[in-house]
């Protein structure tokens, strides 16, 4: 099994090379190329590729499209899986309007909230359903993936009743943990850790 | 200096260290405690905490108001700055609605968007302002950080817009990259990057 760390580099080298391959019609390239882009350490490129069964043509590299379909492979990202999102709100409705999560495999097929005033409308394309249908349609289409844009007092909660629904991976987004069985998957989202980076960088240019 | 990746664990030391100092009343705690909770190589613990000059005490392992301090100060949050936010939409709201940017020193001051149905509105507690405010805005508080939350066809002319009114860091949520000078610091977030663990967690639960 590929460690999350594995996993996360993995996913920036996919990025990379379909950018890289689509714009400038690349071929072949090297892991000192991708590590200096990415800067990664070259022998952490090729450790991974290898992982993931890509032995490198010496000088030449490696055959992007061959890489890129051994990632896809490796992730997932070749087959199809539906999601739902509940909490409709301001970060929901910018994950709903987001176009490019169906790269990698991934739709949201339904919407939810407890809001009176937002259910049965729309939202980024989607018509946002009351919550006592959130279970039935779970289990009618075999949703594996629920996305969590709600408060924080109430993710928890919600996180039982998602995992009774049957769901086995949780993409949490609301600021705490969440406690759940040990085949459900659940990955926090804490976009303030962008802030360790800013706030370095913006110590050190106040002292010049 | 130290590296993205070592700024992006003490960042995760930081939020852990808080959170289980408030819950818990702890006063020390080891590295081999932190390391299971966060997944991370206890050796590699150490030899962060010894780069921001904390040694451990034997098996008493490290004080835990200690190491908090000298995380924030190392990664600045003991000051704090101001910032501004570009495109008042939907993941634009969500971060303007955000209380917790203030703990790791950040507070965003002004939103504008050039959306004539926006500007004068409320969006999250602020009012959006015209783009024509934007450069004299950011002169006249010595503005150093912009959040860019509009679509990615228009954020290289906005970030140029942004590093001539004088801005240093640009926190950018478009799925572009940006070219800037040297001195400034782009921050890119691609909140799809977790789809790389769920997909794979997903790929093996369908197996069985
Ligand atoms: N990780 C980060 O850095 C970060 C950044 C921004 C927002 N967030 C988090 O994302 C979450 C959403 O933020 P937002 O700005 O979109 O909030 P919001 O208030 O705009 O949206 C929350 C939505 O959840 C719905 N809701 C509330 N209780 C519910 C329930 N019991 N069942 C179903 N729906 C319910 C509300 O009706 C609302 O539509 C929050 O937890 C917030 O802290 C995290
Ligand atoms: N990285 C990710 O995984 C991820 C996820 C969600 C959204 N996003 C990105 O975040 C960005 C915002 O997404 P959203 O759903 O909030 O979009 P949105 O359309 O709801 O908001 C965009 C805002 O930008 C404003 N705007 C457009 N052109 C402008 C200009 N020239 N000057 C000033 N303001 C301008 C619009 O008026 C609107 O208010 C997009 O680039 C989207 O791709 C990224």
């Amino acid at each position: 099994r590929l460690s999350r760390l594995v996993l996360e580099r993995l996913m920036r080298y996919y990025r990379f090379l379909t950018e890289t391959a689509a714009k400038e019609a690349v071929e072949t390239i090297t892991s000192g190329e991708i590590a200096e882009a990415l800067e990664i350490d070259p022998t952490q490129v090729r450790k991974d590729f290898a992982a993931v069964g890509l032995i490198g043509m010496g000088r030449v590299g490696f055959d992007v499209c061959e890489a890129c379909r051994a990632i896809r492979v490796t992730l997932g990202f070749n087959r199809s899986y539906e999601a739902v999102l509940v909490g409709t709100g301001h970060l929901g409705g910018a994950l709903l309007a987001y176009p490019n999560f169906v790269r990698y495999g991934m739709r949201i097929v339904a919407a939810f909230d407890n809001d009176k005033q937002k259910i049965g409308q729309t939202v980024a394309g989607q018509i946002v359903k009351p919550m006592r249908m959130l279970k039935p349609f779970i289990k009618r289409r075999k949703i594996r993936l629920a996305i969590l844009t709600t408060p924080a007092h109430v993710s928890q909660m919600l996180a039982d009743r998602l995992v009774a629904a049957g769901v086995k991976a949780i993409w949490n987004f609301t600021p705490t943990g969440l406690a759940v069985p040990p085949d459900v998957l659940v990955r926090n989202e804490h976009i303030s850790i962008g802030l360790a980076e800013i706030a370095y960088h913006l110590k050190d240019q106040a002292a010049c």
